[in-house]
């Protein structure tokens, strides 16, 4: 664990009273290593670490409480800030509009299975909800929500294979507001950052609904290129939050804190397991807890 | 001329970088890092050129030669190496990685050699695995043993195994469905699958194939240490390397486990598989 590992750094210290720029080189470097070790991309490590040192060296001596302690509350403290510090959740359209939901992310990351659950929690809290099927590349996708529909009672929108995924999408919402739904979410096909014809596809379907909430699904496992591939999604359509999936394994998810970092936007659900109850709300401290373990 | 071991200690920390970067994980980029720094101790390491040269040629020769077996697949359609039965592949997995799709990829390799090609529908979980499975067979010319109603997945791998025997079929390639090495129950239930493969065919699975996303970051070593132990694993797929992840923490499973990379996914379509090739792979980590 971290503590254990800022232990082993301390030991090569003596008792010191108050945290310098000399005591804090070795503890710093074994931080660095574990958020790394946590797939913290490099470039969120880096800003992250001059905060925590920063924020160490202007702290004030607290009685009782050893220096690496105090360090340890620190990196904790911050991880809690730079994750959002509270839960938030789905934006809520004014005047009676539905909420509009765009699901995007890499391939395999979970969307489809995470659309299926965001339905599932929001009709368990009484809204009327539809999911519409956008991805017309892989093989038996649609199939995938339809079904996934059919197992938490809720109506699938599709219009086949052959009409352009932003005509599907608006047709969809345009139906959903006909039928008074309260909330629409629309899957899209896993795409790559640097696919340009895809990225124009999501602009051009984000144009045409209007979404009140465009989120980010992540995979937990994610390695160093979480930043750059939140940075690129969310310049093409602007992210308003994000979910991290598979969170049931043992990955540590410092994706996590690249998609706060880079982003700005907040997480504001979580992926625990492939059955359709399992979604949860975002809790930033369990988050930081989870990354420095 | 004359260069400052400060010098090359930059050098070294940005190569450092570099190798995090790809994902490498710190411990094992600073393994390979502070081998090099031995060498440049040592005065047989001269320039910045010197010490990149020395790092890629120690990340080369590290997945060119894992200790765990060549990094060919195995396949000898109708000769004595499957006992002259079919070739058996067991395809496996944490979720979302690209198994099922890799499956297609493959089943169009042999196709497109004339070899007679069935997939086995080992997902019996997932919602539309079995649609899924069957467009790739369609799409692949290869044959599908479908899953019936509330099949359990060793079973529909046994059948699959007899049928592959039986209307002699040169390649069976098994897919199953995603699972988390941290779940024991769905390890098991991987661990039977195996075992039903080897009671219907004496000697299959021929390779057990685990496939890792290109995107994962330190987790695959987990990934790869949990399934070795479970199904016992003879391959690695690495795939999603057409986006703009490098893969590096795949080093740290052929380092510590010696498993051998043999093949890599480099897109969403029929053709988008390609045998692991060494160089292009290390030459991708240092532009
Ligand atoms: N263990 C676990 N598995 C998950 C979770 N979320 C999704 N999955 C699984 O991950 C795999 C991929 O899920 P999909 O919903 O198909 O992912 P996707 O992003 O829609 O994939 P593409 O459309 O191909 O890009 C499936 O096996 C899901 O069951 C999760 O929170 N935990
Ligand atoms: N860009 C890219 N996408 C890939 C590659 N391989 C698979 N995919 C995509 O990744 C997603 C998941 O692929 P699947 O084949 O369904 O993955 P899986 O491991 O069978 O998933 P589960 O059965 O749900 O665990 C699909 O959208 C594939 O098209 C690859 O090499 N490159
Ligand atoms: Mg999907
Ligand atoms: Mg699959």
């Amino acid at each position: 664990t971290l503590s254990q590992s800022l232990n082993k750094a301390w030991g090569m210290v003596q008792k010191d009273a108050r945290l310098t720029p000399e005591n804090m080189k070795a503890p710093l470097r074994e931080i660095r290593r574990a958020l790394l070790e946590a797939d913290v991309p490099l470039m969120v490590v880096r800003p992250f670490i001059a905060r925590v040192e920063g924020r160490a060296l202007g702290a004030a001596v607290t009685k009782g409480v050893s220096p690496q302690q105090q360090l340890v509350k620190i990196v904790y403290d911050e991880l809690v800030i730079l994750m959002g510090g509270k839960q938030v959740s789905l934006n809520v359209p004014e005047g009676g509009e539905p909420q509009v939901i765009l699901m995007a992310g890499l391939q395999g990351t979970g969307k489809t299975t995470t659309a299926a659950k965001l339905a599932a929690f929001l009709k368990n809290k009484g809204g009327r909800v539809m999911l519409v099927a956008t991805d017309v590349y892989r093989p038996a996708a649609i199939e995938q929500l339809v079904v996934l529909g059919g197992q938490v009672g809720v109506p699938v929108f599709e219009r086949g294979l052959n009409v352009p995924p932003a005509d599907i999408a608006r047709e969809g919402v345009a139906l959903a507001k006909e039928e008074g739904m309260d909330t629409v979410i629309i899957d899209t096909a896993g795409r790559l950052q640097i696919d340009a014809t895809l990225m124009q596809e999501l602009q051009e379907i984000s144009s045409a609904v209007r979404p009140t909430d465009t989120l980010l699904v992540v995979d937990a496992m994610t390695g160093q290129e979480a930043a750059g591939l939140v940075k690129t999604f969310n310049t093409t359509v602007p992210l308003t939050g994000a979910i991290v999936t598979k969170l049931d394994g043992d990955a540590r998810g410092g994706a996590a804190l690249a998609v706060k970092e880079v982003s700005g936007c907040p997480i504001k659900f979580v992926g625990m397991g492939e059955k359709t109850d399992a979604l949860e709300l975002f809790y930033p401290d369990r988050m930081a807890s989870r990354i420095l373990a | 001329t004359y260069w400052r071991l400060e010098d090359a200690d930059a050098t070294l920390e940005d190569l450092e970088d570099a190798l995090i970067s790809s994902d490498f994980g710190p411990q094992t980029a600073f393994k390979i890092v502070d081998a090099v720094r031995e060498q440049v101790r040592s005065g047989a390491l001269r320039t910045p050129e010197d010490i990149k040269a020395a790092l890629r040629d120690s990340v080369l020769s590290l997945v060119a030669r894992p200790s765990g077996g060549s990094s060919e697949l195995a396949f000898a359609p109708g000769s004595d190496a499957a006992g002259g039965g079919p070739t058996v592949y067991l395809i496996v997995g944490v979720n979302g990685g690209g198994k099922t799709t890799t499956i297609g990829k493959l089943a169009h390799r042999f196709t497109s050699r004339g070899a007679r090609v069935l997939l086995a529908a080992g997902d019996t979980f997932r919602a539309a695995a079995g649609e899924q499975l069957r467009l790739w067979s369609q799409r692949s010319g290869a044959e599908v043993e479908a899953a019936s109603a509330g099949a359990r997945p060793d079973a529909v791998l046994f059948r699959a195994a007899q049928r592959a025997q039986r209307e002699a079929f040169d390649l069976l390639l098994c897919d199953s469905s995603g699972r988390l090495h941290t779940d024991p129950g769905l390890m098991a239930e991987l661990a039977k699958c195996r075992r039903s493969l080897a009671s219907a065919l004496p000697g299959a699975p021929h390779e057990v194939l685990l496939v890792l996303d290109g995107t994962t970051g330190v987790n695959m070593l987990a990934q790869a240490r949990e399934f070795g132990a479970s199904v016992g694993v003879t391959g690695l797929v690495l795939t999603k390397l057409d986006g703009t992840s490098r893969g590096g923490a795949v080093v740290s499973v052929i380092d510590q486990l010696g498993v051998p990379i043999k093949l890599v996914g480099v897109g969403e379509g029929l053709e988008d598989l390609q045998f692991f090739d060494p160089a292009a792979f290390v030459d991708a980590l240092f532009p």
